[in-house]
């Protein structure tokens, strides 16, 4: 998913 | 995914699980904030919005819904489980946290990465969750002794936070432009609350005495 680098933290 | 920031996921599992467990078991939240409970249930359920828009992995997915389901779960059992209701401080647990959340809320429509709906609740469920522990924190002074599983979910959830830091820094050297001061600020604040708390987690611990 294109996800921007901090939201891949929970 | 790195060791820190691996652990930090675990010990915010455990975090929640040792209070489910305390709970569920023996039927008791004495000790326990519902005010805390119930923003950490807002502040997941706000973060997670895009748990069914954006797939990061199934690992990400999965502790998503441990943490909504029992973050929501917990404040079920203690506001509509008989058994357990009475067991709650309703009396000492008197922290006015929907100004929290209204401020949060003011500060995330001020301050944001992306003025967009998703940004904007993710940002206030940052803010939201450096100070949930707030009543916690404030109903622990009230109570005269805590017992121990209580004590040890508020040490793991004060530990979470400080193995993310840790997991920023890494991430701030090993990706390029890994930068979210919003994060790392909150994130820090929120380990700070705790500092109190830790000081006297450790003495009890060393000097072997209960937690008071």
């Amino acid at each position: 998913g294109s996800v921007s680098g901090s939201h891949d933290e929970l | 995914m790195n060791i820190f920031r691996l652990a930090g996921d675990m010990t915010h599992m455990f975090s929640v699980l040792v209070l489910l467990l305390k709970i569920h078991t023996i039927k008791s939240c004495a000790g326990v904030s519902v005010k805390t409970q119930e923003l950490y249930a807002i502040v997941f359920a706000t973060r997670y919005l895009d748990i069914f828009t954006s797939f990061v992995s199934i690992y990400n997915t999965f502790m998503k819904l441990v943490f909504l389901g029992s973050s929501f779960s917990i404040v079920w059992y203690m506001r509509y489980h008989k058994a357990v209701h009475r067991t709650y401080d309703r009396e000492q647990d008197t922290f006015r946290h929907w100004f929290l959340v209204l401020s949060c809320l003011l500060l995330a429509l001020l301050i944001h990465e992306k003025f967009t709906f998703l940004e904007v609740l993710w940002t206030f469920s940052l803010y939201l969750e450096a100070v949930a522990i707030l009543p916690q924190l404030v109903l622990l002074q009230r109570t005269r002794n805590i017992d121990n599983l209580t004590g040890q979910y508020i040490f793991l959830l004060g530990g979470y936070r400080g193995l993310y830091i840790l997991n920023w820094i890494y991430r701030y050297f090993t990706e390029p432009h890994f930068v979210h001061w919003i994060t790392w600020i909150t994130g820090l604040v929120q380990t700070l609350l705790y500092a109190d708390f830790f000081y006297y987690y450790f003495l009890s611990w060393k000097n072997n005495k209960k937690l008071n």
